[in-house]
């Protein structure tokens, strides 16, 4: 609750008509990014407390986020051989999202459901604009797409999504240049 | 090689060879002449000592004459296409770009756009725009903007509904409204919409037509209380702004349900978990 709570003031600050219409300060629009950051990492805390409640048969712990998604970066995506995505719905009808993680290269992924099935993933190039964005400390020139279906009403569903080890990668395009 | 295009017949756009700001638009085997494009207003420039000498600034949108497009016709769009979605990748300049996709199955068309840095060196503000034009829709300069997600607002152009608009001398800025999440046009048989992902300044100046602000940057202070003009800046150069636009076109019986649920997914998106995993498994064994 004191976790929640944190965002849940924020919020109520951020509903003077300045947070919204950029008619506040340098001083207090930078004072808005941080008090929001902080609550929305609290807040984060305790969603992954409640998805690791909800989410038996999946781990438990070593949830993270992308808060820089917006600008296609993201640590995981980019610097791991294998992560779990763990998409949750929070409105009360199935929906499907097209998902988009940054990835170092182009490279062979695997994406596979909460059943088993490979998906049908796309590599997309970012465009040279989102490259240069000032500030973007990324190595990710490509965006991996696939499409997650049917994420259930206030529920979840959770992908394992993994790079091809590089051993297999150098073997597969040596038998591609023969 | 061959068109630039996204989409298919049911819904799609392809973009013309000579001018990358003119598509024709695919709407159920319709073909809809649509125009895109990026265009700036000069901000107002002034001491605030009267009325009509007052600077454009956080608090007031005053534009200085026509809005003034910042694309390079000369820029080839380049196509991106696979199975999951279609995309149209066209840069404007060095601080005006865009996506355009279609992913398959969807309703609508995105128009990612990305604006910033806007330029400093020649002092002069700039208050950039997305504007969407249907030649020949005819909308009556009526116009529909939403009110936080709640009911459908109708605004006419230099009208107000109570009290007589004597003289609009603000023409652009007397008739932008708050977009929290929609702005519709319609002709009574079909309804035109742009649905955004943040709130936005925007209008309907002419039949057929919707713009939306996407980012300003100006160097003179309003003086209506906030003493600093809107100048943000980031590692030592204005912000670079990101969004979404949503353009949906149908009949008028499907589109308000098409609009609803699809605001919804967009703007109440779900929550992204990661998991590392140290060591690679499959899926048997993480199961």
């Amino acid at each position: 609750e004191p976790k929640i709570t944190v965002l849940r003031e924020t919020m109520g600050v951020m509903q003077h008509h300045d947070a919204i219409s950029g008619t506040e300060k340098q001083h207090v629009a930078n004072d808005y990014a941080r008090l929001l950051s902080e609550a929305i990492e609290e807040c984060d805390d305790v969603s992954y407390t409640i998805l690791s409640y909800l989410a038996t048969g999946i781990e438990t712990s070593g949830y993270t986020t992308c808060h820089l998604l917006n600008i296609s970066q993201c640590e995981v995506s980019e610097n791991n051989e294998q992560f779990v995505l763990t998409l949750y719905n929070p409105l009360s009808r199935p929906i499907t999202e097209f998902v988009r993680l940054p990835i170092a290269a182009e490279t062979a992924y695997y994406v596979v459901d909460p059943w088993g099935q490979n998906l049908t993933v796309q590599f997309v190039p970012l465009p040279d604009a989102v490259l240069r964005i000032p500030g973007r400390e990324s190595s990710a020139t490509t965006e991996l797409v696939f499409q997650a279906e049917d994420l259930p009403p206030l529920g979840y569903k959770s992908y394992l999504i993994t790079k091809q080890p590089s051993s297999l990668r150098t073997k597969r395009s040596a038998e591609s240049e023969t | 090689q061959g068109p630039v295009d996204v989409g298919d017949r049911r819904l799609g756009l392809i973009i013309d060879d000579s001018d990358p700001k003119r598509f024709v638009l695919y709407v159920d085997n319709e073909e809809i002449p649509l125009i895109q494009e990026f265009l700036y207003y000069k901000s107002m420039v002034g001491d605030n000592s009267k009325d009509y000498k007052r600077a454009s600034g956080a608090y007031i949108f005053r534009p200085d004459g026509a809005p003034i497009p910042l694309c390079d016709s000369k820029k080839k769009p380049r196509r991106v296409s696979g199975p999951v979605v279609q995309e149209i990748h066209k840069e404007c300049n060095e601080w005006a770009s865009q996506v355009i996709r279609k992913y398959n199955g969807e309703d609508n068309i995105e128009f990612e756009w990305l604006i910033g840095p806007i330029p400093d060196n020649d002092k002069i503000g700039k208050e950039v725009i997305s504007r969407f034009h249907i030649p020949f829709y005819k909308n009556n300069q009526t116009f529909y903007t939403d009110s936080n997600g709640r009911e459908m607002l109708k605004r006419i152009v230099n009208y107000r509904p109570s009290f007589n608009l004597k003289e609009n001398v603000e023409n652009v800025s007397g008739n932008y409204y708050p977009i929290t999440s929609r702005i519709s046009l319609t002709d009574q048989h079909t309804r035109f919409s742009i649905l955004n992902d943040r709130s936005q300044g925007g209008s309907s100046l002419q039949d057929g037509e919707i713009e939306l602000m996407v980012h300003r940057r100006i160097f003179y202070d309003d003086a209506f209380g906030v003493g600093e003009a809107l100048n943000e800046t980031a590692f030592g150069v204005g912000l670079v702004a990101r969004g979404h636009h949503y353009l949906t076109l149908g009949s008028v019986d499907k589109q308000i349900a098409v609009e609803r649920l699809l605001a919804q997914r967009k703007l109440i998106r779900p929550q992204y978990f990661f998991t590392k995993k140290q060591n690679v498994v499959s899926y048997e064994e993480l199961k």
